[in-house]
């Protein structure tokens, strides 16, 4: 896209004016991971920059670099800084460029409900819930479906830990499932003026000598709620992706393969 | 939000509409 004229971008406070230029660049980053779809982002901004600067001379004042890729902002290594310093200063025509990555990208999305919803089914859970309770309300209902299809998306979204939360965003996925080690675990003996305040399935659990395994105890559905205690890294998030896995597998007919 | 499920030509219409509701209208796609 091009535009000329002033605009309140990068904020109200502080308008850039002048020519424009936006482009768009996908990268298949489930295909070539996400390290060959940085390294093919910072080739094609080079690119792109060389190519109004020097071939076609198109006036340009403000460039705008749009992609699906995540820029990792690590100080001094992260893709982002790499841009700031090393790419950009070589192009001192252009007198503001700026790159939207996946995560800015996805904050606009935030602030813009109105273009979110349109990509709605692609894009947000969220909004997927919220358009499926509507439906119930209309008792429109192909539900079972649309529950069904919305499970095996999440389903296949989800199959991989998320390492990228403790700091890693580098090519190598791990599936949930070679992470995931059952523990053996029983409720504690207590004295019997405790045992009255004792839930059922605990003193049932204490007096079953077979049952030690911890996920018996997660999958169990006279459990009503357990809480999960942990630092940060001990894998409470993962605990749950995983857990929530196995109900949707179960809720598609996939539990033989988890 | 998961971009990557969007593919290429749904990305680029998505940065359209970014592009027309952040700088304005005016934008020529």
């Amino acid at each position: 896209a091009t535009f000329h004229g002033k605009a309140p971008y990068p904020s109200k406070e502080e308008q850039w004016g002048g020519s424009w230029i936006f482009q768009a660049k996908f990268h298949d980053v489930q295909q070539i991971g996400p390290k060959k779809a940085r390294e093919a982002f910072a080739a094609e901004l080079k690119d792109e920059l060389s190519k109004i600067t020097e071939k076609y001379r198109h006036p340009c004042d403000n460039f705008i670099l749009m992609t699906n890729v995540s820029l990792t902002p690590v100080f001094q290594r992260g893709m982002k800084d790499r841009i700031d310093n090393e790419i950009i200063p070589k192009y001192p025509t252009i007198k503001h460029i700026h790159v939207w990555g996946a995560e800015e990208i996805c904050r606009f999305l935030d602030g813009y409900p109105m273009i979110r919803q349109t990509y709605a089914h692609l894009l947000v859970s969220g909004d997927i819930i919220a358009s499926l309770l509507r439906l119930i309300e209309r008792e429109e209902t192909e539900l079972d479906e649309l529950v069904k299809l919305y499970c095996q998306g999440c389903y296949d979204h989800e199959q991989y830990a998320a390492l990228d939360d403790a700091g890693d965003v580098e090519d190598e996925r791990v599936a949930l499932q070679r992470v995931f080690i059952d523990l053996d675990v029983k409720p504690p003996t207590l004295s019997k003026y405790l045992q009255v305040l004792v839930p059922e399935w605990m003193k049932q659990a204490a007096e079953d000598d077979e049952r030690t395994s911890a996920l018996s105890y997660l999958l169990d559905d006279s459990i009503q709620g357990l809480v999960l205690t942990g630092g940060p890294g001990d894998g409470k998030s993962t605990l749950g992706q995983y857990l929530a896995q196995i109900h949707r597998a179960r809720l598609i007919g996939r539990v033989n393969e988890l | 939000y998961n971009l990557d499920v969007l593919g290429a030509q749904e990305f680029e219409r998505l940065c359209q509409s970014l592009v027309q509701q952040i700088i304005g209208p005016g934008a020529k796609v």
